[in-house]
């Protein structure tokens, strides 16, 4: 037996956007600590990490570990029809091939039950150790988008380097080539706003900004998003969901020709 | 893009 119950709903159709591109079928891990997802994209080059911890839902109960295989297409159709302000209970029993979204409307005037089929799948779980990464930059999330999304214009790649002046994405492409420069900035009205660069020694490294883009999903998710850098690792971007948790983004960086 | 890793080359399969 299984029910969550999230009031802020709104964090799980979130979490469904930002995820739903990357990865077609995952399972869902539920524990007593909370309920989470590890899965590959298609090719193994990224891998997404979600956890929602236990203590963020309102009603939590998870009898044993239980993992539920499920199409986040699927999903993601069926919680685009929960409202932004519903409360989302997630309900599952032992041995049953189906999972239930229960959407109730905050004034509890409205209540839908929405039942999906869930699937068998073999995914393959990474152990993924701590590490020490030599840099660590932390900046506002949009902005993380705005940078991607214009550099995906010009080029396929971006290289991110960080030394003691700033953190610099770079690109080139047929059409020329583009270098934006953030430094760190601490002076600012919100800390939201900060760009804050941790560095142990100066990286460089080269993704593909495909994939990057399809991380910044998760920006509604996150004001600020951490992207930690070492080579010889997979990038990890993280955004954190608010007393709840994290989406976690790898990536492996391209090896230069 | 064989210049692409695939993240098993990083982490290890549990």
């Amino acid at each position: 037996m299984l029910e969550l119950r999230l009031v802020q709903g709104s964090l799980l159709k979130k979490v469904l956007e930002a995820i739903k591109d990357l990865v077609n079928d995952a399972n869902f891990d539920c524990s007593s600590s909370g309920f989470s997802l590890q899965a590959m994209d298609s090719s193994h080059v990224a891998l997404v990490a979600l956890l929602l911890r236990a203590e963020g839902f309102e009603h939590y109960r998870c009898d044993r570990n239980t993992s539920m295989g499920m199409n986040l297409g699927n999903m993601s159709k069926m919680l685009k029809c929960a409202g932004n302000d519903d409360i989302i209970t997630i309900k599952g029993d032992d041995g049953s091939d189906t999972v239930t979204f229960m959407f109730e409307s905050p004034t509890q005037d409205k209540i839908a039950d929405f039942e999906m089929k869930l699937m068998d799948i073999d995914s393959e779980h990474l152990g993924i150790p701590e590490a020490e990464y030599q840099a660590i930059v932390t900046m506002p999330s949009s902005e993380f988008a705005r940078i991607c999304k214009d550099l995906a214009s010009i080029g396929d790649t971006v290289v991110i380097s960080v030394t003691k002046e700033g953190v610099k994405f770079s690109t080139r492409g047929d059409i020329g080539t583009a270098n934006i420069v953030l430094r760190q900035n601490t002076t600012v009205d919100k800390p939201e706003d900060a760009t804050v660069i941790e560095m142990n020694e100066p990286v460089s490294l080269t993704f593909a900004l495909r994939y990057m883009n399809s991380f910044t999903k998760a920006t509604s998710l996150s004001n600020t998003v951490k992207i930690s850098l070492s080579s010889e690792l997979p990038v990890v971007v993280e955004y954190k969901i608010a007393e709840m948790g994290y989406v976690r983004f790898y990536l492996a960086p391209k090896i230069e020709e | 893009a064989n210049n692409q890793p695939k993240l098993s080359a990083f982490f290890t399969l549990k």
